[in-house]
């Protein structure tokens, strides 16, 4: 499963 | 936003500062790999497109403008201002087999076939692998600077931070990013070796030194 917003880390 | 992944993301940007700090003030990048900074940039290029796209926070955005920024600056003091200094004889590794497998990888085993989401595989796959260069050059030249050792170590423990990251977010928000996973255990695994060097030497006031 992929988190929330698609990639919000750095 | 948890505190391994802000400690993950501070002592990333301490890194980067610390070899910026590096070369700047000592005008040298003796023993720095122009090879893996540009990896870096790479890594930040085509991973950080979606500053174009989305606005995630302040945070975010204004974080990645300064990692990209300072990647480029240090690839210009390598490969332009400090050219003199770059030992080009001992930085030899072959990113050809680094770029170009990774760039198929990315192709086959991605979360979405889409031109955005391809280039951010990449760039998580490229990051796992971009300190090789610099791992090499040191076994070449059988030393490293000390300060280059603080660069080094920073920069493992901001990987090894975010592993906790997404173990807490796994338990606390079911979040969990395979790819992101597999690498980071990757790219933490290749600094094993140096985190025994960095704790057994550098910390114990000696200087970093391989057995020829």
């Amino acid at each position: 499963m992929i988190g929330r917003t698609k990639h919000d880390e750095l | 936003m948890n505190i391994f992944r802000l400690t993950g993301d501070l002592s990333h940007l301490a890194a980067i500062i610390i070899l910026l700090l590096k070369i700047w003030k000592t005008r040298s990048c003796a023993g720095i790999s122009g090879k893996s900074q540009i990896l870096f940039a790479l890594v930040f290029t085509t991973r950080y497109l979606d500053l174009l796209t989305s606005f995630i926070s302040l945070y975010n955005t204004s974080m990645k403008f300064i990692y990209i920024g300072c990647a480029y600056a240090t690839v210009y003091m390598i490969y332009a201002k400090f050219k003199a200094t770059y030992d080009g004889n001992h930085d030899t590794f072959r990113v050809e087999f680094l770029v170009v497998p990774i760039g198929g990888l990315a192709f086959l085993v991605n979360h979405d076939f889409s031109p955005l989401e391809i280039l951010w595989t990449f760039s998580i796959y490229l990051e796992s692998v971009a300190i090789l260069p610099q791992l090499f050059m040191i076994s070449k030249t059988g030393e490293a600077e000390t300060i280059t050792t603080h660069y080094l170590f920073f920069l493992g423990l901001y990987r090894a931070l975010y592993l906790m990251n997404w173990i807490w977010r796994f338990y606390f928000e079911g979040f969990f990013d395979m790819i992101a996973i597999v690498a980071g255990v990757v790219q933490t695994i290749l600094y094993c070796d140096f985190f025994y060097l960095y704790v057994t030497k550098v910390l114990k006031g000696k200087k970093l030194s391989l057995p020829a």
